[in-house]
């Protein structure tokens, strides 16, 4: 464990918080992407398949059990409690092709060619484009409520954490998972617009518009 | 090559 990886993991469960905070205290799901929340959900049982029954650490335990719910429970939460209160109608990016190609690129990209390597690998792929329609969400709105913009940003920051966690885990550590460190990158360069138009705009205290 | 492959990571 280094300080980026706690870092990483700590923004990620910030921006967790956040969203059910924004869900449950406005009593709405507005600007919320169910369709990321649900590729959330398939990441994370896909990639925590086997938290029951291989032990790493407390610390991975307990996180992975936090990550799994609170995906499950946001989604639910949206699907049933705040439905009304959702764009379907601006939720519109077509996620099969992300699982497709997810898939595909498991297919290709793996440790191994055995059940749980694969589906980690498809995890980790998916992972990396799982924001897609919140972003292409936030798009079409053209404007966002800050509070969205801040979970989005907390998201965005627990994955660019990660590249600096992998550089320190490569020096010392003698560490390297080239996957994980691919999909990663490629995830970070879809937050990059996104962190672009969040520091010109929210850092200056004013509303996100996309210009 | 280990016969499991440990990923410690979130």
């Amino acid at each position: 464990m280094n300080l980026f990886r706690l870092g990483g993991d700590l923004a990620h469960l910030v921006s967790i918080f956040i969203l059910l905070q924004k869900i449950t205290a406005n009593k709405s799901a507005a600007g919320i992407s169910i369709k990321t929340q649900i590729l959330y959900s398939i990441v994370y049982v896909t990639r925590y398949i086997d938290v029951f029954t291989k032990w790493i650490s407390l610390y991975t335990f307990v996180m992975k059990l936090i990550f799994i719910a609170s995906s499950f429970y946001t989604v639910w939460l949206m699907h049933n409690t705040y439905k009304s209160t959702q764009n379907p109608q601006i939720d519109t990016f077509k996620i099969r092709y992300l699982i497709g190609g997810s898939i595909i690129m498991a297919a290709i990209f793996n440790h191994k060619l055995t059940f749980n390597e694969l589906v980690w690998s498809f995890s980790i792929w998916l992972e990396s484009v799982a924001i897609l329609p919140q972003l292409f969400m936030l798009q079409r709105t053209g404007e966002a409520e800050n509070i969205t913009v801040h979970y989005i940003f907390a998201l965005g920051i627990y994955r660019a954490l990660y590249i600096p966690n992998w550089v320190y885990r490569w020096i010392f550590d003698q560490y390297f998972d080239y996957i994980a460190t691919v999909a990663g990158i490629i995830q970070t360069l879809i937050y990059s617009d996104f962190f672009y138009v969040y520091y010109q705009r929210v850092m200056k205290g004013k509303k996100f518009e996309l210009p | 090559e280990p016969e499991t492959i440990q990923h410690d990571e979130l």
